[in-house]
C-alpha cells in the first residue's frame, strides 16, 4: 500500500558563473494507491512521472512531505534498510534501462538475486526463465551494446520481475517495442497484477498501454491533473 | 540519393569458452532511396533497423555489398573522409540519444558546429535557438542527467538538425515523446521535408508517426517484408 502526501521534489541546478535555479518537479503531491491495483501514469514530457516513480521505487526521496509504504515511513529509513526493502518489495523498470555494460543479458537479469543470496546455480536458472520469458533467450549471451534498444528494454523488465516483487514500477516499458512486442509485455503485467496481486504502477505515453490499466493518472508540471477509475482494456 | 545494393551486415559475438555465433542483422538488402522523400521504417524489435538506419548514416559499415551516397561509394572511403561526409550532409537521431554527460543542452546540441569551424558565439546562438524550436529553451544548461527523458530525446534531435543536413535519420525519434510533442516534432520533419527537400528517414514503432511519411518500409529478419507508398496523414 502506498501513501504520498504533500510530497515535493525540488532539484537545484547550476546555470553557471555561481548562479543557481530551483526546478519544482513535484509540487505538493499527495496519492493513495492500494495493494494489488494496475496504475497507468500519462502526462507531458518533463511532467514530473520520473521523479514520481523515483520516490515510489526509494530511489530518490522527496524534499517535503511523505511516503508511507505498507505503513512504514520511508524517509525514517537508513539508505541501508531502504536499499533492502527496494531489494525485496519492488522490481523498477528504468526509462533509460541502466544495464551493466560489462555484463550479459543473462547476468543482468540475474543480479537482483545476488543481494538476496540466492546461488549461483539457482540464480542463473531463473534468469534464463525471465529472459524466455520475454522472448529473449537466444540473446542470453549478448553484452547490452550487442543488443537492439528494444531487446534492452526487455532486459531491463525480465530484471524488475526476478524477485518476484509485490510491487512493480515500469517507466515507459514498452517505449522501444513495436507494437506486437509491447502487447506481450503488457500481457505480462496484467497477468502478475491480477493472478498473484501484484500492485503496477507504469507510466507510459502509449494511449494504447494506459488503456490496460484500470486508474490512469494524468500528471502536468508536477501536480496530479487528473486521476480517473477505468475499465481496462 | 541513397542506393543500398545487396548488403549484408553480420555480427560476431563471444559465448564465452572460446565459442562464437554470428548473428546476420541484414540479409542481402537493396534500398534505393530518392532525395526529397519521406520514409518510415517500422518492423519488431530486433529486425534489423537501427543497423540499417547506422549503415545509412555512415556509422558502420556493410559486411559486404555497396553502399552509394549521392554517387560516392561509401565503402570506398577512408574513415576521415567519411567523418566529413557525416558531419558536412547527415544529421542523424540515436535510439539512446548519446550525448556528452558533462555538457550542457547547449554544448551538446552546438557540438556538430565544432566541426565545421562555426565560431563560439555562433554556434551558441544557433544551438538556443535550436533548442527553442523543440521548446527546451529553459534547460539549455542542464545536463543529460538533470533532464527528462523526453527533453533528452529532444536535445539529439536539436543536435540532429543544427547543421540543416540534407539527409535526417531518426532512429526512434519519439519514443519517449507524449502524443502532442511527437506530434511537434514529426510535423518539424515534416516541414524541413517539404520546405527545404530534406530527405528523412524515420525508425518508429509509431503507427501514428509511421502515418506522417509517403512511404512505409517494414523489415523482418533483417530482410525488406514490405515497401510500399502511402499518403502522408
Ligand atoms: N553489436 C552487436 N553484436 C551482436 N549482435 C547485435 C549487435 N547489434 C545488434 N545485434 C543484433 O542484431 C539484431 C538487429 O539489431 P537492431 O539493433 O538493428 O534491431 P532493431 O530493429 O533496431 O530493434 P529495436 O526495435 O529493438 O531497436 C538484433 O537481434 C540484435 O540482437
Ligand atoms: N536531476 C535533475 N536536476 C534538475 N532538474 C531535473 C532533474 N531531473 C529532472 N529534472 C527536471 O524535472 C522535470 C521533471 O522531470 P521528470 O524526469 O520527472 O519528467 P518526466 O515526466 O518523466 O518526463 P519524460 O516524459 O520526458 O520522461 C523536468 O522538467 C526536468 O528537466
Ligand atoms: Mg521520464
Ligand atoms: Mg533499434
Amino acid at each position: 500500500m502506498i501513501d504520498l502526501e504533500r510530497v515535493n521534489r525540488v532539484y537545484v541546478v547550476g546555470k553557471g558563473s555561481g548562479l543557481f535555479q530551483e526546478v519544482i518537479a513535484l509540487k505538493d503531491l499527495s496519492l493513495h494507491v492500494e495493494s494489488g491495483e494496475f496504475v497507468a501514469i500519462t502526462g507531458a514530457s518533463g511532467s514530473g512521472k520520473s521523479t514520481l516513480l523515483n520516490i515510489l521505487g526509494c530511489l530518490d526521496r522527496p524534499t517535503s512531505g511523505s511516503y508511507r509504504l505498507d505503513g512504514l515511513e520511508v524517509s525514517g529509513l537508513s539508505d541501508a534498510v531502504l536499499a533492502r526493502v527496494r531489494n525485496q518489495k519492488i522490481g523498477f523498470v528504468f526509462q533509460s534501462y541502466n544495464l551493466l555494460p560489462r555484463h550479459t543479458a543473462l547476468d543482468n537479469v540475474a543480479l537482483p538475486l545476488i543481494y538476496s543470496g540466492v546461488s549461483r546455480k539457482a540464480r542463473r536458472r531463473r534468469a534464463e526463465v525471465e529472459l524466455e520469458r520475454v522472448q529473449l533467450k537466444d540473446r542470453s549471451h549478448h553484452r547490452p551494446n550487442e543488443l537492439s534498444g528494444g531487446q534492452s528494454q526487455r532486459v531491463a523488465i525480465a530484471r524488475a520481475l526476478i524477485q518476484n516483487p509485490s510491487i512493480l514500477l515500469a517507466d515507459e516499458p514498452t517505449g522501444n517495442l513495436d507494437s506486437r512486442t509491447g502487447r506481450e509485455i503488457i500481457s505480462i503485467f496484467h497477468e502478475l497484477n491480477v493472478e498473484r496481486g501484484v500492485t503496477v504502477i507504469m507510466v507510459t505515453h502509449d494511449p494504447v498501454v494506459a488503456a490496460a490499466a484500470r486508474r490512469v493518472i494524468r500528471l502536468a508540471d508536477g501536480e496530479i491533473a487528473e486521476d480517473l477509475a477505468q475499465t481496462s482494456r
